[in-house]
């Protein structure tokens, strides 16, 4: 699995 | 908590300023995309507090008149190249999209994991520890390790949601902690000031 997921932590 | 103990204080003794410029490392390549995506107002200035407080701390222990003289620059020696370069190789084999900003964000998740090290390096060649820096450090792991929970509570609320090279980092992160969470317990328990055995 190489979908990049969403950056919405710190 | 660190930056205003240092502040009220005028002493940095015992805090390594190796761990500080690896976080500011971390926040500057992690919060990359301040410049072009929005997530929510608590998350950007959050950031932005992250970066800015690091850059503080990392002023006051390097040029604050005062607080530079405090500094434990002949214990504070762990050789950083060492965990940098091994966390670059990471984030460029071992990332989501191979590309700049997402390689060093992927940097940057590996370098958080371990940037605590120089700093728990220091507290064990420190006899007795600083009240406040131990707090810091419970704080810092604290902080971290209530992530674990809401990695959890997000995975059974979300569908969809995964993202393991950020929990395998924070697992380890966590995990580097414990050792620490030990004696800071068993100091606070006894009413003993911290200092963890060599």
């Amino acid at each position: 699995g190489n979908t990049k997921p969403p950056h919405d932590e710190l | 908590v660190l930056l205003l103990k240092i502040h009220a204080t005028k002493n940095c003794s015992g805090v390594s300023l190796k761990t500080q410029e690896l976080y500011a490392i971390v926040f500057v390549t992690r919060y990359l995309d301040l410049l072009f995506s929005f997530i929510s107002l608590y998350n950007t200035i959050m950031k932005l507090i992250f970066i800015g407080s690091s850059a503080c701390i990392i002023w006051y222990i390097r040029f604050h008149r005062v607080v530079s003289q405090t500094y434990d620059r002949e214990q504070d020696t762990f050789r950083v190249i060492f965990l940098i370069l091994p966390c670059l190789l990471l984030g460029i084999f071992i990332n989501h999209e191979f590309t700049i900003t997402e390689i060093l964000w992927t940097f940057s998740i590996y370098l958080e994991a371990v940037a605590i090290l120089p700093q728990l390096v220091l507290l064990q060649r420190t006899k007795n520890v600083d009240t406040l820096t131990g707090n810091y450090v419970f704080l810092l792991g604290g902080y971290r390790a209530l992530y674990l929970l809401n990695w959890i509570y997000r995975f059974l609320t979300e569908p969809g949601y995964r993202q393991w090279i950020v929990w395998i980092s924070g697992t380890i992160q966590t995990a580097i902690y414990c050792d620490f969470f030990y004696y800071y317990f068993q100091s606070w328990r006894r009413n003993e000031k911290l200092s963890l055995p060599s």
